[in-house]
Protein backbone atom coordinates (compact mmCIF):
# COMPACT_ATOMS: atom_id res chain seq x y z
CA UNK A 1 0.00 0.00 0.00
CA UNK A 2 1.38 3.60 -1.09
CA UNK A 3 -0.10 6.91 -0.52
CA UNK A 4 -1.01 7.28 -4.13
CA UNK A 5 -2.97 3.70 -3.93
CA UNK A 6 -4.62 4.77 -0.89
CA UNK A 7 -5.62 8.03 -2.47
CA UNK A 8 -7.03 6.25 -5.09
CA UNK A 9 -9.12 4.03 -3.22
CA UNK A 10 -10.46 6.81 -1.09
CA UNK A 11 -11.36 8.95 -3.88
CA UNK A 12 -13.25 6.06 -5.49
CA UNK A 13 -14.85 6.08 -2.01
CA UNK A 14 -16.04 9.46 -2.30
CA UNK A 15 -17.36 9.80 -5.83
CA UNK A 16 -19.49 6.35 -4.78
CA UNK A 17 -21.01 8.21 -1.73
CA UNK A 18 -21.02 12.05 -3.48
CA UNK A 19 -23.65 10.09 -5.72
CA UNK A 20 -25.18 8.58 -3.05
CA UNK A 21 -26.08 11.08 -1.26
CA UNK A 22 -26.84 13.41 -3.93
CA UNK A 23 -29.76 11.15 -5.41
CA UNK A 24 -31.10 10.53 -1.49
CA UNK A 25 -31.13 14.15 -0.57
CA UNK A 26 -32.15 15.57 -3.58
CA UNK A 27 -34.92 12.64 -3.87
CA UNK A 28 -33.93 12.63 -7.17
CA UNK A 29 -31.41 11.03 -10.19
CA UNK A 30 -31.93 12.84 -13.04
CA UNK A 31 -28.43 13.51 -14.63
CA UNK A 32 -27.66 10.17 -13.85
CA UNK A 33 -27.03 7.31 -16.35
CA UNK A 34 -28.26 4.48 -14.49
CA UNK A 35 -26.39 1.99 -17.38
CA UNK A 36 -23.26 3.63 -16.27
CA UNK A 37 -23.98 2.48 -12.53
CA UNK A 38 -25.58 -0.74 -13.61
CA UNK A 39 -22.26 -1.68 -15.68
CA UNK A 40 -20.39 -0.69 -12.42
CA UNK A 41 -22.24 -2.73 -10.28
CA UNK A 42 -21.57 -5.54 -12.93
CA UNK A 43 -18.07 -4.47 -12.58
CA UNK A 44 -17.69 -4.46 -9.07
CA UNK A 45 -19.80 -7.70 -8.66
CA UNK A 46 -17.27 -9.75 -11.21
CA UNK A 47 -14.27 -8.60 -9.65
CA UNK A 48 -14.80 -9.29 -5.95
CA UNK A 49 -15.64 -12.38 -6.60
CA UNK A 50 -12.51 -13.35 -4.82
CA UNK A 51 -13.80 -12.19 -1.68
CA UNK A 52 -15.15 -16.00 -1.56
CA UNK A 53 -11.61 -17.68 -2.65
CA UNK A 54 -9.06 -15.17 -1.01
CA UNK A 55 -8.57 -12.76 2.10
CA UNK A 56 -5.99 -10.39 1.41
CA UNK A 57 -6.33 -8.00 4.24
CA UNK A 58 -9.49 -6.50 6.25
CA UNK A 59 -9.16 -3.31 4.95
CA UNK A 60 -9.54 -5.18 1.30
CA UNK A 61 -12.22 -7.10 2.68
CA UNK A 62 -14.12 -4.09 3.95
CA UNK A 63 -13.30 -1.70 0.49
CA UNK A 64 -14.80 -4.63 -1.99
CA UNK A 65 -18.04 -4.75 0.22
CA UNK A 66 -18.90 -0.74 0.67
CA UNK A 67 -18.28 -1.12 -3.12
CA UNK A 68 -20.26 -3.73 -4.08
CA UNK A 69 -23.01 -2.36 -1.23
CA UNK A 70 -22.97 0.75 -3.00
CA UNK A 71 -23.15 0.04 -6.67
CA UNK A 72 -26.23 -2.01 -5.87
CA UNK A 73 -27.94 0.24 -3.35
CA UNK A 74 -27.56 3.17 -6.39
CA UNK A 75 -29.25 1.08 -8.56
CA UNK A 76 -31.48 -0.04 -7.05
CA UNK A 77 -32.48 4.17 -6.30
CA UNK A 78 -32.44 4.43 -9.70
CA UNK A 79 -34.54 2.10 -11.34
CA UNK A 80 -36.77 1.47 -8.05
CA UNK A 81 -37.22 3.97 -5.08
CA UNK A 82 -36.79 7.37 -7.30
CA UNK A 83 -37.36 5.90 -11.20
CA UNK A 84 -40.38 8.68 -11.76
CA UNK A 85 -37.36 11.32 -11.96
CA UNK A 86 -34.85 8.95 -13.92
CA UNK A 87 -34.02 10.36 -17.39
CA UNK A 88 -34.66 7.08 -19.14
CA UNK A 89 -35.23 9.10 -22.53
CA UNK A 90 -31.62 10.60 -22.74
CA UNK A 91 -29.83 7.52 -21.07
CA UNK A 92 -30.01 5.52 -24.53
CA UNK A 93 -26.40 4.40 -24.90
CA UNK A 94 -26.61 0.77 -25.80
CA UNK A 95 -25.04 -1.38 -23.22
CA UNK A 96 -24.42 -4.62 -24.88
CA UNK A 97 -22.11 -2.77 -27.04
CA UNK A 98 -19.76 -2.26 -24.35
CA UNK A 99 -20.29 -5.90 -22.73
CA UNK A 100 -20.06 -7.72 -25.83
CA UNK A 101 -17.23 -6.97 -27.17
CA UNK A 102 -15.29 -6.58 -23.96
CA UNK A 103 -16.87 -9.99 -22.61
CA UNK A 104 -14.85 -11.29 -26.33
CA UNK A 105 -11.22 -9.35 -25.38
CA UNK A 106 -11.29 -11.07 -21.80
CA UNK A 107 -11.67 -14.31 -23.01
CA UNK A 108 -8.83 -13.84 -25.47
CA UNK A 109 -6.66 -11.39 -23.74
CA UNK A 110 -6.14 -12.73 -19.66
CA UNK A 111 -3.96 -13.52 -17.67
CA UNK A 112 -5.03 -17.51 -17.23
CA UNK A 113 -7.77 -18.84 -18.62
CA UNK A 114 -9.79 -19.80 -15.39
CA UNK A 115 -13.59 -18.91 -14.71
CA UNK A 116 -12.39 -16.41 -12.20
CA UNK A 117 -9.68 -14.71 -14.32
CA UNK A 118 -11.45 -14.09 -16.74
CA UNK A 119 -13.82 -12.75 -14.71
CA UNK A 120 -11.53 -10.33 -12.90
CA UNK A 121 -9.88 -9.49 -16.91
CA UNK A 122 -13.64 -9.05 -17.55
CA UNK A 123 -14.41 -6.55 -14.66
CA UNK A 124 -11.25 -3.85 -15.53
CA UNK A 125 -12.11 -4.39 -19.11
CA UNK A 126 -15.43 -3.22 -18.72
CA UNK A 127 -14.36 -0.85 -15.74
CA UNK A 128 -12.42 1.46 -18.49
CA UNK A 129 -15.52 2.05 -20.69
CA UNK A 130 -18.13 2.07 -18.08
CA UNK A 131 -18.44 5.93 -18.06
CA UNK A 132 -19.39 6.25 -21.21
CA UNK A 133 -23.24 5.99 -20.99
CA UNK A 134 -22.94 8.58 -18.03
CA UNK A 135 -20.96 11.13 -20.50
CA UNK A 136 -23.18 9.85 -23.87
CA UNK A 137 -25.75 11.29 -21.64
CA UNK A 138 -24.52 14.24 -20.45
CA UNK A 139 -23.35 14.99 -24.25
CA UNK A 140 -27.46 14.74 -25.09
CA UNK A 141 -29.20 16.97 -22.22
CA UNK A 142 -26.22 19.37 -22.87
CA UNK A 143 -25.17 19.99 -18.88
CA UNK A 144 -24.44 18.61 -15.35
CA UNK A 145 -25.17 19.57 -12.31
CA UNK A 146 -22.26 20.53 -10.20
CA UNK A 147 -21.88 17.93 -7.73
CA UNK A 148 -22.46 15.13 -10.75
CA UNK A 149 -19.70 16.63 -12.05
CA UNK A 150 -17.84 16.18 -8.63
CA UNK A 151 -18.94 12.96 -8.39
CA UNK A 152 -17.37 12.34 -11.85
CA UNK A 153 -13.65 14.39 -11.38
CA UNK A 154 -13.42 11.48 -8.52
CA UNK A 155 -13.82 9.05 -9.94
CA UNK A 156 -11.77 10.26 -12.79
CA UNK A 157 -9.12 11.12 -10.20
CA UNK A 158 -9.19 7.50 -8.69
CA UNK A 159 -7.85 5.98 -11.96
CA UNK A 160 -4.86 8.46 -12.52
CA UNK A 161 -3.46 8.32 -8.97
CA UNK A 162 -3.89 4.62 -9.54
CA UNK A 163 -1.48 5.08 -12.52
CA UNK A 164 1.06 6.62 -10.10
CA UNK A 165 0.52 3.47 -7.54
CA UNK A 166 1.37 1.13 -10.39
CA UNK A 167 4.57 3.50 -11.46
CA UNK A 168 5.79 3.44 -7.60
CA UNK A 169 4.68 -0.60 -7.84
CA UNK A 170 6.85 -1.10 -11.11
CA UNK A 171 10.29 0.81 -9.56
CA UNK A 172 9.91 -0.40 -5.91
CA UNK A 173 8.33 -3.85 -6.30
CA UNK A 174 9.01 -4.67 -9.36
CA UNK A 175 5.18 -5.05 -9.79
CA UNK A 176 3.43 -4.96 -13.25
CA UNK A 177 0.05 -6.03 -14.35
CA UNK A 178 0.18 -5.11 -17.87
CA UNK A 179 -3.45 -5.79 -17.84
CA UNK A 180 -4.36 -3.19 -15.33
CA UNK A 181 -2.18 -0.84 -16.50
CA UNK A 182 -3.51 -0.66 -20.24
CA UNK A 183 -7.02 -0.99 -19.16
CA UNK A 184 -6.23 2.16 -16.58
CA UNK A 185 -4.78 4.83 -19.49
CA UNK A 186 -7.56 4.38 -21.38
CA UNK A 187 -9.72 4.34 -18.14
CA UNK A 188 -7.94 7.85 -17.74
CA UNK A 189 -8.13 9.58 -20.99
CA UNK A 190 -11.44 8.71 -21.26
CA UNK A 191 -12.27 11.27 -18.15
CA UNK A 192 -9.24 14.24 -20.31
CA UNK A 193 -11.96 15.87 -21.77
CA UNK A 194 -13.62 16.02 -18.91
CA UNK A 195 -10.96 17.43 -16.66
CA UNK A 196 -9.97 20.03 -19.13
CA UNK A 197 -14.21 21.40 -18.87
CA UNK A 198 -13.91 20.78 -15.38
CA UNK A 199 -10.90 23.45 -14.45
CA UNK A 200 -11.37 25.18 -17.42
CA UNK A 201 -15.56 26.14 -16.50
CA UNK A 202 -15.58 24.95 -12.97
CA UNK A 203 -19.28 24.91 -12.29
CA UNK A 204 -21.40 23.66 -15.29
CA UNK A 205 -19.81 20.84 -17.45
CA UNK A 206 -21.63 20.79 -20.95
CA UNK A 207 -19.88 17.98 -22.98
CA UNK A 208 -19.81 19.32 -26.52
CA UNK A 209 -21.72 16.51 -28.82
CA UNK B 1 5.55 -10.39 -10.85
CA UNK B 2 2.96 -10.53 -13.87
CA UNK B 3 0.12 -11.68 -13.93
CA UNK B 4 -0.98 -12.85 -10.62
CA UNK B 5 -4.32 -14.61 -9.91
CA UNK B 6 -4.34 -13.12 -6.20
CA UNK B 7 -5.18 -9.67 -6.85
CA UNK B 8 -4.51 -7.14 -4.33
CA UNK B 9 -5.76 -4.24 -5.45
CA UNK B 10 -9.46 -3.01 -6.03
Amino acid sequence: MNIFRLAGDLSHLAAIIILLLKIWKTRSCAGISGKSQILFALVFTTRYLDLLTSFISLYNTCMKIIYIGCAYATVHLIYMKFKATYDGNHDTFRIEFLIVPVGGLSFLVNHDFSPLEILWTFSIYLESVAILPQLFLISKTGEAETITTHYLFCLGVYRALYLFNWIWRFYFEGFFDMIAIVAGVVQTILYCDFFYLYVTKGEKVAIPS
Amino acid sequence: IIGRTRHDEL
